[in-house]
């Protein structure tokens, strides 16, 4: 996605090796106008789909989520990391698996939001290990829904997680591929 | 606003005299079609004002405060109630206290987006006590900038934190004011 792309270049700052902080418009200040294109490049990859749900994890899923759901006119559903104050229903749970922390954390979802009729458009910010991804999946699994393609916005194609999602069979579509952040950010070559 | 007291109505359910949960399409579930609605409202309430930024917190605030954003054609900004990974700079903190924890929470904004020159509209999903809102406004104020309004999805006015903020100064705009919770949903009376 260029535009994308184009904001990575410009705004987007080389950390480490391993880390693009994208502060300015995506992890804490947002841009509201790029997001409504996001959700529309998102909608469009997966408008054979018959998406009937949109699920992601709080908190940077949420804008990108939200904006795709518009655009496809569905629910959105945001995984909590932590319970809080009203989500004490039957919950559908899921383990993520920090590399960097190395620990594991329990991620939930009420039942209530996930039919086994739905066809579910998973969403994230980030697809780096891939084990947010995953443990969406197995939520959406665990409801008896069907995990219908996974959405990112930034995919670190020089970590695990791409190969990991697309090994399992899933159709991951990522609005901007990093090859590399070591000297700058270069991108996959797209066709 | 109409749409969203029949939503409360029809969706909402009381979990006690003091809790409405609105899990179906605010609070892990979100309406998108909704929030545009609630963007839109919050605009109008506020059109007079000259907002430049949006500033909300994680996680219920960031669908309401991304819609009213985009309507605004302004960013975003969402307070972290713990650090990121890319959460590391110039941080402007205040403290958020929880009642029914009874504990004190620290949130941060980075000092980069927000200006001396800003216009900030806060946003949050509800207003209870006040706290959180609270604390964004000290951080509004220590980064230099004006609180030019805080805007409130849902308000319950049986507790202190609307006559806090108002008796502050704050122009404080609640979409739905709740006046009580026994018995079932009654809002304040609009004139
Ligand atoms: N900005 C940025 N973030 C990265 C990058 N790589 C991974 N992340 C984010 O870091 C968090 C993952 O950290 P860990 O759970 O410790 O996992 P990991 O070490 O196995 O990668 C996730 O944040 P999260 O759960 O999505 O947090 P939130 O932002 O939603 O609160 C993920 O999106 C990167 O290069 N840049
Ligand atoms: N559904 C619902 N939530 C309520 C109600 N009253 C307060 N809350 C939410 O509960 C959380 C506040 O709890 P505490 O920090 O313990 O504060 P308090 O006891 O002083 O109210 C906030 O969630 P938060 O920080 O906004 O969490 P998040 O949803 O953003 O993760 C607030 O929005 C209510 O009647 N219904």
């Amino acid at each position: 996605m260029k535009l994308l792309k184009e904001k990575i270049q410009s705004e987007g700052k080389v950390l480490s090796d391993q880390v693009l902080k994208v502060d300015s418009f995506l992890n804490h200040q947002i841009d509201p106008q790029l997001m409504v294109e996001i959700g529309k490049e998102f909608a469009n990859r997966f408008e054979a789909e018959q998406i009937t749900k949109v699920l992601t994890i709080e908190s940077s899923g949420i804008a990108p989520g939200l904006m795709a759901a518009l655009e496809l006119n569905v629910p959105v559903v945001f995984a909590r990391k932590r319970r809080s104050l009203t989500l004490i229903d039957d919950l559908l749970t899921a383990e993520v698996h920090s590399f960097t922390k190395n620990e594991t954390n329990q991620i939930s979802v009420s039942r209530k939001y996930l039919r086994e009729t739905d066809r579910v458009l998973i969403i994230d910010d980030f697809l780096a290990n891939g084990q947010a991804a995953l443990a969406l999946a197995e939520i959406v699994k665990e409801a008896g829904a069907t995990v219908s393609g996974i959405g990112i916005v930034i995919e670190k194609s020089f970590q695990p997680g791409g190969d990991l999602l697309r090994e399992k069979g899933f159709k991951v579509e990522s609005l901007a591929r990093i090859a590399s952040l070591a000297g700058g950010v270069s991108f996959v070559e797209e066709l």
